[in-house]
């Protein structure tokens, strides 16, 4: 364990617990997509699909994170989906998200490092993870404008794998550790946010809001 | 040669 990849992992809680009070003190869900959550937690689902297959008991902090993101991603489903449905910007979360999954799961069966069940699955998690914001950033788009708590959320959650890459090559070099699917993938994942990461620091750490041109 | 990571990360 580094110290890129502890705050990377603490900056991922950090997402997931912003969003998860955003949502519980605001009693409300707009500007948030359903559909980007619900592919954070197809991520979650398919990349520790081991801890459902032989569940060992809760040695390790690791084991516990795993736990902790799967249910806090499928609680946040739950209350966008369910508990504050009314909520919910069905209309402006409009990307397809099968246009994300299908790629993902093909890409994931030609690019991998071993042809088996779990290791496809892993690999599809980690080139789904890399798109699963778009449709978050598409809202933001249509509806030209982000909450600043939101705002927040997404900052958290693009520094965790940015991060990770910092984490990637203090591993490369001194671990000569690497693993260059989740280092693409994370690469490919954390460009997606450079236009955000421009607007966040020159408007929201400004205490401005972001609006975008419409 | 870097070997390929065991899968330690989340």
């Amino acid at each position: 364990m580094n110290i890129f990849r502890l705050f990377g992992d603490l900056s991922h809680l950090a997402a997931i617990a912003i969003l998860l009070l955003k949502i519980w003190k605001t009693r409300s869900c707009a500007g948030v997509s359903g559909k980007t959550q619900l592919l954070f937690a197809v991520c979650f689902i398919t990349r520790y699909i081991d801890l459902f297959l032989h569940f060992v008991s809760l040695y390790n902090t690791e084991k516990v994170m795993k736990l902790i993101y799967i249910s806090a991603s499928v609680f946040t489903c739950y209350l966008i989906f369910f508990k504050f449905k009314a909520t919910y910007d069905g209309n402006h979360d409009s990307m397809r998200a099968e246009f994300l999954i299908v790629p993902a799961a093909g890409l994931a069966c030609l690019i991998n490092t071993k042809f088996d069940a779990i290791e496809i699955l892993w690999t599809f998690s980690i080139y789904l993870e890399a798109v699963a914001i778009l449709p978050q950033l598409f809202l933001i788009s249509k509806t030209g404008e982000a909450e600043t708590i939101t705002s927040h959320y997404l900052f958290a959650q693009g520094s965790y794998r940015a991060l990770y890459i910092l984490n990637w090559i203090y591993r490369y070099h001194y671990e000569s550790h690497v693993d260059t699917i989740a280092i693409v993938a994370g690469v490919v994942q954390t460009i997606l946010y450079c236009d955000f990461f421009y607007l966040y620091i020159t408007k929201v750490v400004k205490g401005q809001k972001i609006v975008l041109p419409a | 040669a870097p070997k390929v990571a065991p899968k330690d990360e989340l």
